[in-house]
């Protein structure tokens, strides 16, 4: 969906905090292209 | 009606309506309209849980279930195929986030209680919800903050159309900035003895209404001289000195060379009344001034010195090749003496000896826009353009959008331009603070 307007999407790594603790999960979202 | 103090329900509006709202991506001025291409069905975000006994602030993983505009209608993660909880939030003011924020800002992710008791082991479950899932723009927040940055602030000077009289401009100085709409006061009558403003004018700041300081002088337009005995810059009101705007503060309109086969004085062509926006009528071009931009007056209604002749630039949606209207079913509004049914404009046009404006001097590519009729939108009441008003697209023709205003009889529509800075959509006033109409009666 971001292609042509100067952003793309990338996997992330993005942590999760809950009350039993904090790990970390691969997710996708866009940013400017570098 | 102010929608906002009232608290405008679009949701449950759009719920009655038919939830179809034009998206973001269809307005170029729009904040963020650039990013919203990456705003999905299905996204997940962490947004603020309620449902929580806790008295820490705490957040919780939620997905979109669909879009009208700003507005996403969100459902929690754990409710699976209940809607019963489902509610509407504002992506662009809301406590809204990219899945990770709240780790990085040291909040919990805490599930509402009664899903919390169903999961037996959360990351398991998180982990199956939420890996190769898609989140919010990592700087969706930031993008927000830098496109409501604008080039205007109180104290700047500009040449703006003359409400009193369409044919000029005058002088007035902006006095407040909401997200890129200008309230302006007219130099020569802005404030009175106790400082209470007199006569002010709305506009967006790439509305082709407004101008920098000189530009009337270089194309040629009337302006209305500011008295001897105006100072504004004096007034409490500003804080800095006036400061005269310039060129590059406004919109950069589309070339065009007037070479030997430009609009000539006399020719015809028809044009949407700027003083009744939901007629296109007969008319003709009463002067060519500089940079592309011609005087036009609506022929059979002039007063005959002038005063009601409105300037148009050649790349406008305003201005029409003859027989527009005719292709494309569009009622004409023929000068007075004439008869709709039996206008036709070749009779016209031998009847007045004049000719037709080219056609190929027009502007009415036609740019997907996006727009379809039903969609629901903000719209500017451009009649009184202080109104930012519930509105719905009636008709597409070509760039030219029909606007009803929404518990307003049809006789108050307007034509715009796909590519008006004067619509907004649904979810705009409340993320700049710009007060919205509501419909008025029963809708």
């Amino acid at each position: 969906a971001a292609e042509g307007t100067g952003r793309k999407w990338e996997q992330k790594q993005v942590q999760i905090k809950t009350l039993e603790g904090e790990f970390s999960v691969t997710m996708w979202a866009s940013d400017d292209k570098k | 009606q102010d929608a906002t103090l009232a608290g405008f329900d679009w949701g449950s509006y759009l719920e009655k309506s038919g939830y179809l709202a034009a998206p973001v991506t269809c307005f170029r001025h729009a904040p963020l309209c650039a990013q919203w291409d990456d705003i999905c069905v299905g996204l997940k975000v962490e947004v603020l849980n309620s449902y929580t006994t806790l008295h820490a602030k705490v957040y919780w993983i939620a997905s979109i279930v669909l879009l009208a505009g700003y507005k996403a209608l969100l459902r929690f993660e754990g409710f699976e195929d209940d809607d019963s909880r489902d509610f509407w939030c504002n992506l662009g003011t809301a406590d809204v986030h990219p899945i990770g924020w709240c780790a990085v800002n040291s909040k919990l992710l805490v599930p509402p209680q009664e899903i919390h008791q169903k999961i037996e082991d959360l990351k398991s479950y998180l982990m199956e919800r939420l890996v190769g899932a898609d989140t919010l723009p990592v700087d969706f927040h930031v993008k927000m903050a830098d496109s409501m940055r604008f080039a205007f602030r109180q104290g700047i000077r500009v040449e703006v159309v003359d409400r009193s009289q369409v044919r000029r401009t005058r002088l007035a100085v902006v006095d407040t900035v909401i997200g890129g709409r200008l309230r302006l006061l007219y130099e020569d009558e802005g404030l009175g003895a106790s400082g209470e403003v007199l006569s002010d004018f709305w506009c967006h700041m790439q509305s082709p209404l407004v101008h920098y300081v000189g530009w009337s002088e270089r194309v040629g337009h009337s302006i209305k001289r500011t008295g001897p005995n105006v100072n504004m810059d004096t007034h409490p009101a500003f804080r800095k000195p006036l400061q005269d705007s310039v060129p590059h503060q406004f919109k950069r309109l589309r070339t065009v060379y007037m070479g030997e086969t430009f609009f000539e004085k006399g020719m015809k062509l028809e044009a949407v009344d700027p003083l009744n926006l939901g007629n296109i009528c007969v008319a003709s071009v009463r002067k060519v001034l500089l940079d592309g931009y011609i005087m036009v007056g609506i022929d059979g209604v002039e007063i005959g010195d002038g005063s009601d002749w409105f300037c148009y630039h050649a790349s406008s949606y305003a201005i029409l090749p003859v027989g527009y209207c005719q292709d494309n079913n569009i009622p004409l509004t023929v000068p007075t003496g004439y008869v709709q049914a039996t206008f036709t404009w070749p009779k016209y046009l031998e009847e007045t000896g004049t000719v037709a404006a080219p056609g190929r001097l027009f502007n009415t590519d036609d740019i997907g826009h996006g727009f379809t009729s039903g969609m629901k939108l903000e719209a500017v009441d451009l009649m009184e353009p202080r109104l930012v008003c519930v509105a719905t697209v009636r008709r597409c023709v070509g760039r030219l959008l029909l606007l009803h205003f929404d518990g307003w009889e049809p006789e108050f529509d307007q034509w715009v331009d796909c590519q008006s800075p004067e619509i907004y959509p649904v979810g705009w006033c409340e993320i700049t603070g710009y007060q919205l109409q509501a419909p008025i009666g029963p809708e």
